[in-house]
């Protein structure tokens, strides 16, 4: 299985996923496969241990409708609370903005600022309203982001928004934090008369025991 | 921490899509485990642009809205399945297949308690078929089953049948073990708990000395 694993423009082996036989097509491309979906990846100086892109965007063309699920920790982080605030209110999005490095859980209200800082200026550099805005964070749990850096980095980030492999390989490498590979899947069929692409990206090595609702 | 975002470009209404993740997020992240720490920050956001046209789905019980939901399912299996293949310190995947269970719910619960058993893990990463740690597992659940239904199998191991233990070759269960090790590939699982029509799967990975390693010193 190793030896299957293709070397990745980002100098990251890619997961080895296969999807089982079904009435769908595996395609390249993960979470810009899909029709109307744009992505990028870059380093933003928020990881401490190396120099991989650790800051992530997706980018729907328009208002995407939106589902998530979210941890059921109490101590829930403060993207978490965010997301599941906005989607309380909207059911439509258009951009998810993922950062490694830095958790920010257990950071008390200035994370939770943080959170909105983030959001507010991503929301201005694309040009939609802040609630169109969505963040992840993964990292060290306690810790803020780098926020300086990371806003930093917002411009040339939204510059490099493609929707070709490279860019969804990059955001899929820019996610990760102890993982050894990158996990990008998408697939095509056919539903009704119409050609549909799913596609998507994942990271997770440790402290993986999900039970989110 | 597990993050994830899934897009598609469906047209499909608000509530049926949030339905159809909803379900194909407990039959796929919710399933795995590496190391039976639920983190702080875990999501799966999904995002469904309608840029492909066609018809609307509005009904998850259509038949288009069976296929967007298997569709949705096996990708994010394929993703779900990568993380714990890919858990720290892990040789290999491990995935436990539950049948014969009352409801696909209970299946799910059993094969996601064996998968995250401690002591089966690191039976696994030591390459040693140490088959009642899984009956253990499965019993300690909190899904009632008649023991004297079970049924395990390792690969193509026969462990246990109709809850005898079976006579089995040691040696080439382990040798099996170490193969799979050895190729990072999948160690599986087998359970049959009843005549139910529940049936599930859950996926893990072995806990090795790595592990521990990598996490002592996370922030030092």
């Amino acid at each position: 299985v190793l030896e299957q694993m293709a070397p990745s423009t980002t100098s990251m082996p890619e997961a080895p996923i296969v999807l089982p036989e079904g009435p769908w097509k595996q395609i390249p491309g993960g979470v810009t496969a899909a029709g109307g979906f744009k992505a990028s990846g870059a380093y933003a100086r928020l990881r401490s241990a190396s120099q991989k892109p650790d800051l992530a965007l997706v980018v729907c063309d328009h208002d995407a409708v939106v589902a998530g699920t979210f941890t059921t920790n109490l101590m829930a982080a403060a993207p978490v609370l965010y997301c599941k605030k906005i989607l309380e209110k909207s059911d439509r999005v258009r951009a998810v903005l993922i950062n490694a490095g830095q958790a920010n859980a257990a950071t008390g209200d200035a994370g939770h600022q943080d959170s909105l800082d983030c959001a507010s200026a991503l929301a201005k550099i694309l040009g939609i309203p802040m609630e169109s805005v969505l963040i992840q964070s993964t990292g060290v749990i306690g810790q803020r982001i780098k926020k300086d850096n990371l806003l930093d980095s917002l411009p040339y980030l939204v510059s490099e928004l493609s929707s070709d492999i490279e860019s969804a390989n990059k955001a899929a490498v820019a996610i990760t934090t102890t993982d050894i590979v990158s996990k990008s899947v998408a697939l095509e069929t056919i539903i009704g008369n119409t050609k549909v692409r799913i596609g998507g990206m994942a990271k997770g090595s440790g402290m993986i025991h999900p039970n989110m609702a | 921490t597990l993050l994830g975002v899934i897009t598609c470009d469906a047209a499909v209404t608000s509530d049926i899509w949030r339905t159809m993740v909803k379900t194909a997020v407990m039959r796929s992240f919710n399933q795995i485990t590496v190391d039976g720490d639920s983190s702080t920050n875990d999501t799966i956001l999904a995002l469904a642009s309608g840029a492909c046209g066609g018809d609307l789905i509005a009904r998850g019980d259509s038949f288009e809205g069976s296929q967007l939901q298997r569709a949705l399912d096996v990708v994010m299996q394929g993703l779900a399945k990568s993380v714990a293949w890919d858990g720290e310190g892990a040789t290999c995947l491990i995935a436990v297949k539950v049948s014969g269970a009352e409801t696909e719910a209970a299946a799910a619960t059993i094969a996601r308690t064996v998968a995250s058993s401690s002591l089966t893990k690191a039976a696994i990463h030591g390459r040693d078929p140490n088959w009642g740690r899984i009956a253990c597992a499965a019993g300690y659940a909190g899904v009632k089953f008649d023991p004297s239904q079970l049924s395990i199998h390792l690969g193509q191991f026969l462990l246990m049948e109709g809850g005898q233990p079976q006579p089995f070759d040691r040696s080439a269960a382990s040798h099996y073990l170490k193969v799979v090790g050895e190729e990072h590939g999948t160690v599986q699982i087998n359970i049959c708990v009843g005549n139910g029509t529940g049936c599930s799967e859950a996926w893990g990975c072995d806990l090795s000395y790595e592990y521990v390693r990598i996490n002592a010193e996370y922030t030092t």
